[in-house]
C-alpha cells in the first residue's frame, strides 16, 4: 500500500482543487517558506481522521478552510493503492473527510458515505493513523532521540 | 510476552545498527536498561560518531540526533511494517555531507518503501524519484512535478 | 505603570514594524487585546507575507515563524538593550531567499550591535565580519579563523 | 559592552586549551554537525552562572568535564570588552568559572575568587544574565512566535 493520490480542496493555504500525484518511492517536495508544503502533511492527517486541531497547526477547526473560501467546504482525498499487500480487494482505496462551513464533517471510503470510526478501524487495521511515528512533523525529529528511555521502552512495548 | 518483545527488540536492534553504520562513519545501537526484567527499565539509544567515545542520544548534537532519530524510525520497521513514511525537513540541522548521505539511502529505501520528504536543500531533492514543487500563485498553494533541471531555475 | 508599559509597547512595536519590513516583503506588528487595560490581556503578534492575510504569529509556516521571531527578539532592544545577540541556527528553516535577506540585515545591524551566529550555510555565514571554524581533531573541539575564500574548501 | 574572547579548557568537546576570538560586529560560528558549534554557546552560558545541567544539555554536572580530561577541572572564561557603557572602569571584564573534578565550583572576577551570587549581580546590573532573550538555543526560534498572547505581554511586562 502507498499514497498514489491527494487532492485537495479549499483546504489552509489550497485554494480551490490541487492534486497532488505521488510515486511508490522517494517523493520530495519543495518550495519556498510558507508555500504550503507542511500543509499538505496536514491534508494527509486530516483526512485519516486527525482531531486534534493544534496537530493541524490551528486553533479552531474552522481556521483548516481556506481563507477566501469560508463559504465552501474544505476536503481532502487520499488515493491508497493496493498491491497486494492490503486487507481490501479493490485496486485502490479513496479516504475522503469533507469539513462543511457550518462546522459539520463527514468522511467517506471511496465515495460511500461513512463514520470516522469507520475509516479509524479500517486505517489502523492496515497499520496506519493520523498521528504514526512514521509521520514526523516540523521540527520534532529530534525529540525521538531525546525520549527518556523509559519511554522509549514504552514505545516498543506498545508497537510489538 | 517478555520472549516476544526480546524478539523484536533484538530485530529492531540488529536493523538500527545497520541503518546507522549505512548513514555515519560510526556505530549505534540499543541497550536494555534490565536485560533480565525488560519491562522493569528503560530502553538507551548509544551512538558513537567517528572516532568521538559513544554517547547517550540525548547528549548528541543537533545534526547528530536528527541522524540517530531516523535510523531508530526506519529500524522500527523491522518489527512493525508502516506502508509509507512522512518527514518534514528532518534534515534542517544536517550539514553539506550529512545531507548528501541521506538523500543516498533515502534513495535505495525508496526502492521498498514510500518516503514523502519535505526538504529546503537541493542536494537532498534531487536524489528523489520524484520532486513536487509547491508555489504560491495569487495568494493560493499550487503543486506541480518539477524535474531535477528545474531545481535551480525555481528558485 | 500602565503608562510607562504603554510608551515602551509602542516603542517596541514601532521597531518590530521597521526591522519586519527590512526582512521581508510585507508587515507585521503587534496588537494588544485590551489597549484601555493592557495588564488584562495579552499581546498578538500578527504578520502579513506577500500577498497573503495577516496571520497571528503561532498558525504561520516553520520559516515564517523563524523571521517574525528574529524580527521582534531584536525589537526589544527598542526598550531594553542587550549588549549581545547568541543565535544558534536559527536560519534552519529559511529558504535560500530568506536567508539571503536575513544575512544581509545581521551584517547591517552588527555595525551597531554585536552578534555571534552558529549557521551550516555559506549564504549566511559569508556576510559576516569574521567566520569562526569550528572542527574536530583527534576526537577534540578546536576552533580557528577563516577567510570567506577558505569556506569551500573547509566543506 | 561586547564578547571580545573565550577562554575554554577541557569543557564538553573541547580537550586541553582553545581559545576564541570575536569581533564587536557580525561573528558567524560554522562547521560539521558535532564539531562543538553549541558547547561554544553552552561555554558561554556555563560562565554566566547557567545552574541548570538541562539547559547546557546533559544530565549531570560532571558530564561538562572533557571525557578524556576527566581528573582534570573544566573552566570558561568570558572576555568582555568595555567601551564605555559598562558599570566598571576597566577596559575589560573577565569572568571564570571553573568546576573540578571532585565537583566543586569556583567563579572569578578578573582572575579574583568570589562568590557565584557576585557574579550574576554583576551580570545583571549590565543586562546580562545566562537564560536572557538574546541568547536563542539551537531549535528555540520558532518557539517565540508560539507563544501564547498572555505570555507574550507577561514577556514584555518583565522587560520594561
Ligand atoms: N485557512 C487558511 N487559509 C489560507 N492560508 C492559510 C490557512 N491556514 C494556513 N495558511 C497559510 O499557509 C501558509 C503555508 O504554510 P505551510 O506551513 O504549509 O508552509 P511551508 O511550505 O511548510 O513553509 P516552511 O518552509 O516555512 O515550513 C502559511 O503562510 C499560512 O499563513
Ligand atoms: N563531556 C564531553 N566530552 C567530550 N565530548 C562531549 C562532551 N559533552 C558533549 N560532547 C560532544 O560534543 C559534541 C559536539 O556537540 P555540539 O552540540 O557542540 O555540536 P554542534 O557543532 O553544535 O553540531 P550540530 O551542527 O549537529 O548542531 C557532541 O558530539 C557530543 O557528543
Ligand atoms: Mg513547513
Ligand atoms: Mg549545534
Amino acid at each position: 500500500v502507498y499514497i498514489s493520490r491527494i487532492e485537495i480542496r479549499n483546504f489552509k493555504s489550497f485554494e480551490g482543487a490541487v492534486n497532488v500525484e505521488l510515486v511508490k518511492g522517494f517523493n520530495a517536495v519543495t518550495g519556498r517558506n510558507g508555500s504550503g508544503k507542511s500543509n499538505i502533511i496536514d491534508a494527509i492527517r486530516f483526512a485519516f481522521g486527525e482531531n486534534s486541531v493544534k496537530a493541524l497547526r490551528e486553533n479552531r477547526m474552522q481556521a483548516l478552510i481556506n481563507d477566501r473560501g469560508r463559504g465552501r467546504s474544505a476536503r481532502v482525498s487520499v488515493y491508497l493503492a493496493n498491491e497486494g499487500d492490503a486487507p481490501f480487494k479493490e485496486q485502490q482505496l479513496v479516504i475522503t473527510r469533507e469539513l462543511l462551513s457550518n462546522g459539520e464533517q463527514r468522511y467517506y471510503i471511496n465515495g460511500r458515505r461513512t463514520s470516522r470510526n469507520n475509516v479509524v478501524d479500517l486505517l489502523y487495521s492496515m497499520g496506519i493513523s493520523s498521528d504514526g511515528l512514521n509521520i514526523v512533523p516540523q521540527g520534532a525529529i529530534g525529540r525521538i532521540a531525546e525520549m527518556n528511555p523509559s519511554d522509549r521502552r514504552e514505545l516498543l512495548e506498545d508497537l510489538i | 510476552k517478555s520472549q516476544t518483545f526480546m524478539k523484536a527488540f533484538e530485530m529492531i536492534d540488529r536493523s538500527f545498527r545497520e541503518i546507522f553504520s549505512k548513514l555515519v562513519d560510526g556505530a549505534a545501537w540499543l541497550e536494555l536498561e534490565n536485560p533480565n526484567d525488560p519491562f522493569n527499565g528503560g530502553v538507551f539509544m548509544l551512538a558513537k560518531f567517528g572516532d568521538k567515545k559513544e554517547r547517550e542520544a540525548a547528549s548528541l548534537s543537533g545534526g547528530e540526533k536528527a541522524i540517530a532519530s531516523v535510523a531508530f524510525l526506519l529500524a522500527l520497521q523491522a518489527a512493525y511494517k508502516s506502508h509509507f513514511y512522512i518527514f518534514d525537513e528532518i534534515d534542517a540541522n544536517l550539514d553539506a555531507e550529512r545531507s548528501r548521505r541521506l538523500g543516498e539511502f533515502l534513495n535505495s529505501w525508496g526502492k521498498e518503501n514510500q518516503i514523502i520528504l519535505v526538504s529546503l536543500k537541493d542536494t537532498l531533492i534531487s536524489k528523489a524519484d520524484r520532486i513536487i514543487g509547491v508555489y504560491e500563485r495569487e495568494g493560493s498553494s499550487r503543486a506541480i512535478e518539477l524535474r531535477v533541471e528545474e531545481l535551480e531555475r525555481g528558485k
